[in-house]
């Protein structure tokens, strides 16, 4: 199964993650 | 005839026919696949490798839906209590499940599979980072991620589906004009994002068989609207991902839509093969993965009601929903 996010925000909003590495739930995914 | 042509007729068996035809397609792929790996070793940028309309079509034919609802009826039989160790060891085995981190450790606990499935974690597992506004909604692999552009949001790197087949068409707020006429694609995207100088971002977590299979409130926001689509329950892992374009838009999914402090926020719990049935825990109206629904449709379901025009709202971390069995 997948979650899919769409989400606005603000155009500085970066996404701290590489595509492929394994999350938790509660770990960040990005910031403004 | 003559007797020679119906001897030739008898000695064609259908079975050895199939076996070389599809043993040839499956050597031809395989060569092809091996061919782009060649490539992308040599540092080439390989495009990858669509699944055309046909293939998809046969993969569609296949009936996932009623495999996974027989699948999710195998595991809500009971496990007598002398099976249950060696089973769910098996399924912890093939799926690296670490059950250190399960509320109860106890395998004897679960009665069938599917209970297993649901299995909760310890809370002081997962701690909810604070210092960031938005945190991931469950356990499992980063698909993709990133801003969407021209209403095409990338399921993997390179394969893309529309923004507007995923999320239907925008008339769950009645801020925006119903009978839009035929504006160009970026249009549905703009409508989207409600500030200026906001963009549209997206983030795919893919969750494994083995993975916790419950989902959280990503951020602190205000849920206003339910869209359900029934649909396929083809699998989705990176493989497949990669091979079937809009495949996300071809699955069962529920589409929690509303505003964070940023403005548009929202949440896509999309099913798959073994994992059909996706349940909200605030949304007890919410049935998914029936035998009967119509191709391409969808039901709404506003949580802004006349005493609650709130909606429902959520606080980064909490329990939102379930993917479960069957």
């Amino acid at each position: 199964s997948t979650i899919v996010l769409l989400f606005e925000a603000p155009r500085d909003f970066t996404f701290n993650l590489k595509a492929g590495q394994k999350i938790h739930f509660g770990e960040p995914l990005g910031t403004i | 005839f003559n007797a020679k042509s119906l001897g030739l007729q008898a000695r064609i068996r259908p079975l050895p026919l199939f076996i070389i035809t599809g043993g040839g397609y499956v050597g031809y792929d395989q060569y092809g696949r091996y061919r782009d790996r060649e490539l992308e070793r040599r540092g080439i940028e390989v495009p990858p490798r669509i699944a055309n309309e046909a293939q998809v079509a046969l993969y569609k034919s296949i009936p996932t839906r009623l495999l996974s609802r027989a699948w999710g009826r195998l595991n809500q039989v009971d496990l007598p209590t002398w099976l249950r160790k060696p089973i769910f060891s098996l399924y912890i085995w093939t799926f690296g499940v670490n059950m250190k981190e399960a509320a109860v450790e106890d395998l004897h606990h679960y009665r069938n599979l599917g209970e297993f499935f649901r299995r909760k974690l310890k809370p002081q597992v997962r701690p909810v980072c604070d210092s960031h506004c938005v945190t991931s909604p469950a356990d499992g692999k980063i698909l993709h991620f990133g801003r969407v552009r021209n209403c095409e949001v990338e399921q993997v790197k390179g394969v893309t589906y529309s923004l507007e087949t995923f999320l239907g068409p925008h008339t769950w707020t009645d801020s925006v004009p119903i009978n839009r006429n035929d504006e160009d694609k970026s249009s549905f995207q703009d409508m989207l994002v409600s500030k200026p100088g906001n963009e549209l971002f997206h983030c795919v977590v893919y969750l494994a068989p083995g993975d916790y299979h419950c989902f959280h409130s990503p951020t602190d926001w205000r849920v206003a609207h339910r869209r359900h689509f029934p649909g396929s329950l083809m699998s989705v892992n990176p493989g497949v991902a990669r091979w079937i374009k809009e495949l996300f838009c071809h699955n069962e999914r529920v589409v929690l839509s509303g505003e964070w402090k940023h403005g548009f926020f929202s949440l896509t719990a999309v099913g798959a093969t073994n994992v059909g049935s996706i349940r909200i825990y605030f949304d007890k109206e919410l049935r998914t993965n029936s035998p009967r629904y119509s191709k391409g449709s969808y039901n709404d379901f506003s949580y802004v009601s006349n005493n609650n025009q709130e909606g429902i709202f959520m606080r980064k971390g909490e329990h939102l929903g379930e993917f479960n069995l069957g």
